[in-house]
C-alpha cells in the first residue's frame, strides 16, 4: 500500500 | 524496525517474563490484578487475529505466539493453579473492566480507519489496551506496598509504552512513506501518561531506597 501501516507492529 | 521498537519489544517482553518468573517462582500473584490480564489477553486476541494469514516476519509471528501464550498461561495461572488462586485478592481487585471494554469497541466502530472486521478489531485492541492497566494500578493504590516484582512490571509495561512512542517519532522523521496514524498515536500517549504518576513514585522509591508507597 502507498503509506506505511503500523500493522507491522506488536 | 528500528532499536526503540526492538528495545520496546524487549522491554515488552521482559514484563511478561517477570509477571510469568513471580507467579511460577513464588507460587503467588498477590498485588496482581487479574482485571488488568483479562483485558491483555482480549488485547492480543483481538490484535493478532492476523498472526496465521498475514506474514511479516519470523520475529514478528514468534513474538506474537510468545505475547498470547504468556497472557493467557497468565490466566490460567491465576484462575485455575490450585495454589496461585489462592493468593489472588478479589476483594481487592474490583475495577469494573467491563465498563472499559464495550465503550472501546462502540469507539472502534466510530474512529477507525476501515470498517472491516479485522481492522475494527485491530482498532479495539488499541484502545482496549490504553486502559488496560488501570485495575492494576487502582490495585496498586488500594494494596500501597507494592513488592518490588508487581512494580518492575507496570514500570516495564510503562516503558514499553514509552519506546514505542520514540519508536513513531523515529519512523516519521526515518521512513518517507510513513504517514500519519492519529489512532494509534493518541491512543498510545494517552497509554503512556497514565504510567506518568506510577513511574514518579516507582523512580523516586529506587532513588531513596524505600519500599514503593503511592499515595491514597
Amino acid at each position: 500500500p502507498s503509506h506505511s501501516s503500523l500493522k507491522d507492529e506488536l | 524496525m528500528n532499536i526503540f521498537r526492538l528495545a520496546g519489544d524487549m522491554t515488552h517482553l521482559m514484563s511478561v517474563l517477570v509477571l510469568l518468573l513471580k507467579i511460577h517462582t513464588i507460587k503467588s500473584c498477590a498485588g496482581i490484578s487479574l482485571k488488568t490480564q483479562e483485558l491483555y489477553a482480549l488485547v492480543f486476541a483481538a490484535r493478532y487475529l492476523d498472526i496465521f494469514t498475514h506474514y511479516y516476519s519470523l520475529y514478528n509471528t514468534v513474538m506474537k505466539l510468545i505475547f498470547l501464550g504468556s497472557s493467557f498461561s497468565i490466566l490460567w495461572y491465576m484462575k485455575r493453579h490450585k495454589v496461585v488462586r489462592r493468593s489472588y485478592d478479589k476483594d481487592q481487585d474490583t475495577f469494573r473492566h467491563h465498563f472499559l471494554v464495550l465503550p472501546c469497541l462502540v469507539l472502534a466502530l466510530l474512529i477507525n480507519e476501515k470498517f472491516t472486521f479485522k481492522e475494527v478489531m485491530w482498532t479495539f485492541s488499541i484502545y482496549l489496551e490504553a486502559v488496560a492497566i488501570l485495575p492494576q494500578l487502582v490495585l496498586l493504590q488500594r494494596t500501597r506496598n507494592v513488592d518490588n516484582l508487581t512494580g518492575q512490571y507496570v514500570f516495564l509495561l510503562g516503558a514499553y509504552r514509552g519506546l514505542y512512542i520514540i519508536n513513531w517519532i523515529y519512523r516519521y522523521f526515518a521512513e518517507p512513506t510513513y504517514s500519519t496514524h492519529w489512532i494509534t498515536w493518541i491512543s498510545g500517549l494517552l497509554q503512556t501518561l497514565l504510567y506518568a504518576d506510577f513511574f514518579y513514585y516507582y523512580i523516586n522509591s529506587v532513588k531513596n531506597n524505600v519500599r514503593l508507597q503511592l499515595p491514597a
